[in-house]
């Protein structure tokens, strides 16, 4: 593998919007 | 039980490989369920970390860039989820606290960014990232860090705070020296049997207590250094504030208990070669307070030097504790008012904030510098406890 190659930047959602995206809702739900 | 068919380390290239649909139950398995005084004990410091990141090496190196998202995505959110439900418990706080350091760590250092490889070995640089820049992620990551050591300051605190007065002021250590009460003051725990009574020894055994679990959870030594930093403050602090407020404890013989304390915990420091982290620092409002206690308080060579010497109290800090200050012995004598006027006219061109109390909510900000590992990601095996069989080493 080539030493410098480019790597794509992954847009990262904030804390807060990380949050949203629950992963638990199958056992938070009532 | 090793999980896989052992091969050579040499064949190994510190990848975990899972499927998709086996992500929920790797954060589960380790991070929700895991518990820092059971399984965890025993591992390697920062494994859980670890294996996190092999795991997002392999989503990476298959160029899945949605794996590589959700992955990062559940680890957060279950380092938030199990430090919502067991956020009073320090040994919880600070196990993720250092894990989440590492993680940090471990995607600097494998980034392929070269401001962060420059310890790396050759091997360590051939398992860099090859397709994902997750700098933006790193930027995330750092935020939860700085949550989880805010939540494992005020942990700290929970537990801290109510041993302080009673062991920097209260509990006398120092036999014989303020045998005599001052005219008039009950001593405030005298009823209290001392069981109960939390003493000086009490703090130390819990500050003990802190840098053991920290130490054991393979915390940065830079991250350790700024919690005793914040220890100190508050210990220094809470101390300070409760001297400013009740009379009896501001007399020459506190003055000379709060001083040995005060050794005591510089001596804890030495004893840990945490000298350097400032925390001491954080004592001096404290240790002048006592020293103006203890100096003598009557002619203008006096009030020349402690203007002087005080330096980190504030003028209104100075002025109450010589308007408090109470005789205890018949070589002792009040403070006059014409000699508080004149430290007053010293200090008028001072630019303070007119406060009296100290802020003890106050957290320094915190970093976290750098700290990359010698581990060789090949090297690492998973332990059997740790339920994690459906990973494969790649």
């Amino acid at each position: 593998r080539p030493p410098s190659r480019i790597r794509v930047l992954l847009k990262a959602p904030t804390l807060e919007e990380m949050e949203e995206m629950n992963i638990f809702e199958d056992e938070e739900s009532p | 039980h090793p999980v896989n068919i052992p091969r050579r380390e040499k064949d190994f290239q510190g990848m975990l490989e899972y499927k998709k649909e086996d992500e929920l139950k790797l954060v589960k398995n380790l991070i929700l369920e895991l518990k820092p005084r059971g399984v965890a004990v025993n591992l390697i410091p920062g494994l859980p970390a670890y294996i996190l990141f092999m795991c997002l090496r392999h989503a990476d190196y298959v160029n899945d860039d949605q794996k590589v998202r959700s992955l990062l995505t559940s680890v957060i959110n279950s380092i938030k989820k199990i430090l919502k439900k067991r956020g009073d418990d320090f040994e919880t706080v600070s196990f993720w606290l250092s894990n989440t350091c590492r993680f940090l760590h471990c995607l600097k250092q494998y980034s392929g960014d070269d401001q962060f490889m420059k310890h790396n070995t050759p091997k360590q640089n051939d398992h860099c990232l090859s397709n994902f820049d997750l700098a933006e992620y790193r930027q995330v990551l750092s935020d939860l860090a700085i949550q989880i050591y805010q939540q494992l300051i005020k942990c700290m605190e929970n537990i801290l705070q109510p041993m302080i007065v009673s062991g920097m002021l209260e509990h006398e250590t120092i036999q014989g020296v303020s045998g005599v009460k001052p005219t008039g003051l009950r001593k405030r725990t005298s009823s209290i049997a001392d069981e109960g009574t939390y003493t000086l020894d009490s703090i130390i055994r819990q500050l003990n207590t802190f840098h053991s679990i920290m130490c054991q959870h393979g915390t940065d030594p830079e991250l350790i250094k700024q919690v005793v930093k914040q220890q100190f403050y508050i210990i220094g602090a809470v101390t300070l504030n409760n001297l400013l407020l009740r009379k009896d404890m501001c007399s020459w013989s506190k003055g000379m208990q709060i001083r040995y304390n005060v050794s005591q915990l510089e001596e804890w420091l030495r004893d840990k070669n945490l000298m350097t982290c400032g925390a001491k620092e954080t004592l001096e409002p404290l240790i002048q307070a006592a020293q103006l206690l203890q100096v003598k308080k009557k002619t203008d060579e006096d009030a020349e030097a402690i203007c002087s010497m005080c330096n980190a109290l504030s003028t209104a800090q100075i002025v109450k504790v010589l308007n408090l200050y109470t005789p205890v012995n018949a070589f002792e004598e009040r403070v006059s008012v014409l000699f508080i006027r004149t430290i007053q006219t010293r200090l008028r061109d001072r630019k303070e904030s007119p406060q009296l109390l100290m802020d003890t909510k106050l957290i320094y900000p915190v970093t976290f510098p750098f700290n990359p590992s010698s581990l060789a990601l090949e090297t690492i095996q998973i332990p059997g406890s740790l339920n994690l069989a459906f990973l494969t080493r790649v």
